[in-house]
């Protein structure tokens, strides 16, 4: 129990040993996070309702499979009226109508948006049926997103058309350069808007090292008419200081 | 000497200038080939591969290794490639001395990882010098190569072996995925506790048989939808609805949104829909009561 385990290590302990346990809340968030399918029969639907508060509260993280047993698990008697006590990554799986006995729908994509989206593939269809239902329930009519709905949204500002990073401006470009990829049209709209100069990063000539490393996560993206413009030493006491432990590969470098 | 005479004055490549983080990228082809000479760049090799260097400056630094090692590459230079590993062929691989285990596992985490085709040259080397596939190598070789070894090595790897790596073959060829599965289920048959078994076979299950599949799906083991359409399908295919209910568990309703998919398509049209009904998760296209599948015999084309 206070060993780090990987999740396939875990995995192995939830054959009998936490399923013969009787407080789940002893268990370690390493321990936890080996929850699997196969086990989740022989914990029961009750139990699983318990073992899923005790993950929320050690902040255990599971993968798209686990989640989506145990919410089948959770939910086998229908859906529990306190969501907010299950762990939060559990959402992705559901729609705000699912949590109206818990909450109104803003609340549900507040959460949402802080959930971990990286649970779901970028191909996933519940995605984009979150977004578009983020996008109804904050009564955002057009393409136009303001900082404090970027907010909002989280990580689903990634999913997001080009149409909408274009006429948002500078506001989602924070949010979006949490983004690990992008879709090769998303890529042009973060570069126009970025050589566009109408943001509080000012155009692409006045940048600083400093700057480079606040948009770090759209560099791969700024190509070559961007980079050019950036003052020489800006960009290579950026490559100095933050390209040595950096993620990017050697091409995009 | 010859090379360090063309070096412009104070460009020498010394200990600072390879301490400093990119000072050796600014440096032409021609001025890298003149003022190597004599650099300390073995020492330094690790930290020295992680520079962008553009594909002539990396022809040049490959150009003078292979200058400084006529007889072959000695093992931390073999083990730090880094991206110097894209200006070698197989061909090259093939004659190098991978001799250890260490060293294979040294070479295949080189970063960015070999291609496919310099790893297979590497694993087809190590094991020509009679090295054995043991948890070592088949770790290092891992879920990112192992499709790449051919069943003559894959028949050669002890089954314990695989309780000591994380493999997964789901995207090997159908050979791979059936002899490593027959070495996995032999791997972990002395494991007594079903969700540890499942969970452990799980990454092998593309290569099991019908057979295998009928005592799982009595094991309450809710595989999920996505595993079972990966499934061999000569081995899906004589499942009856309740060995399916009983493999997919808690899982069973998403079956539904895969049915117009194959496996699943090919299995429905096989299964009574009386059958199918039982399910509850709206399966249709079975066949109805009183039809029988008549499979159609299959004769040789006339010459």
């Amino acid at each position: 129990n206070n060993k780090p385990w990987s999740r396939e290590q875990a995995a192995m302990f939830f054959s009998d040993v936490v399923k013969a346990e009787p407080d789940f809340s002893r268990l370690s968030q390493s321990v936890l996070q080996g929850f699997t399918c196969a086990a989740a029969s022989a914990v029961g639907a009750e139990r699983s309702q318990e073992l899923a508060k005790v993950m929320r509260k050690k902040k255990v993280k599971l993968g798209q499979d686990q989640l989506s047993c145990l919410l089948k698990m959770v939910t086998l008697h229908g859906i529990p009226k306190d969501l907010d006590s299950y762990p939060q990554d559990l959402l992705l799986f559901l729609s705000p109508s699912d949590y109206a006995a818990t909450g109104n729908c803003s609340q549900f994509f507040i959460n949402v948006g802080k959930a971990n989206g990286d649970v779901l593939p970028r191909e996933a269809p519940q995605r984009q049926q979150l977004l578009l239902e983020a996008l109804e329930c904050l009564r955002i009519p057009g393409t136009q997103i303001n900082k404090e709905n970027a907010e909002v949204l989280g990580w689903l500002v990634c999913d997001l058309g080009e149409e909408y990073i274009r006429s948002s401006g500078g506001s989602l470009l924070k949010d979006l350069s949490q983004c690990g990829s992008f879709l090769p049209e998303q890529e042009e709209a973060i570069r126009d808007v970025l050589s566009s100069g109408n943001t509080t990063f000012g155009p692409p000539a006045a940048w600083s090292a400093f700057t480079l490393s606040e948009l770090s996560g759209l560099i791969p993206v700024l190509g070559p008419s961007i980079l050019q413009q950036i003052p020489k030493k800006a960009l290579t006491t950026w490559l100095r200081n933050f390209a040595w432990d950096s993620s990017l590969s050697r091409e995009e470098l | 000497k010859r090379e360090s005479a063309g070096c412009p004055a104070g460009q020498e490549i010394t200990d600072e200038v390879l301490n400093d983080d990119a000072m050796p990228l600014y440096y032409t082809p021609e001025e890298l080939r003149a003022c190597l000479g004599n650099s300390p760049l073995e020492n330094h090799l690790s930290q020295f591969v992680t520079y962008p260097f553009t594909i002539p400056q990396l022809a040049v630094i490959k150009e003078h290794l292979k200058e400084r090692y006529p007889n072959g590459y000695p093992e931390n230079v073999l083990s730090n490639l880094g991206p110097f590993l894209t200006m070698f062929t197989p061909e090259e691989i093939s004659t190098w001395n991978l001799s250890s285990v260490d060293l294979l596992d040294a070479f295949l985490k080189i970063q960015p990882q070999p291609s496919d085709s310099l790893a297979s040259a590497a694993i087809n080397r190590y094991m020509e010098l009679g090295n054995a596939l043991n948890a070592t190598a088949l770790g290092a070789i891992g879920t990112k190569y192992v499709c790449l070894l051919n069943a003559t090595q894959l028949e050669a790897i002890h089954p314990p072996v695989l309780k000591m790596v994380s493999l997964d073959p789901s995207a090997c060829s159908q050979e791979t995925k059936n002899i490593l599965y027959q070495k996995a289920k032999e791997a972990f048959s002395d494991q007594n506790h079903l969700p540890a078994y499942y969970e452990l076979i799980l990454p092998y299950l593309g290569g099991a048989p019908a057979a295998d599949l009928k005592v799982l799906s009595k094991k309450d083991v809710n595989m999920n939808v996505t595993t079972f359409v990966t499934l061999r399908r000569d081995a899906v295919m004589p499942l009856t609805p309740r060995e399916v209910q009983g493999l997919l568990g808690v899982n069973l309703p998403e079956l539904a949104r895969w049915q117009f998919q194959t496996p699943v398509r090919d299995w429905i049209v096989l299964q009574q829909q009386a059958e199918l009904d039982k399910l509850h998760v709206g399966l249709t296209g079975g066949v109805q009561e009183g039809y029988i599948n008549l499979v159609s015999p299959k004769f040789p084309a006339l010459s």
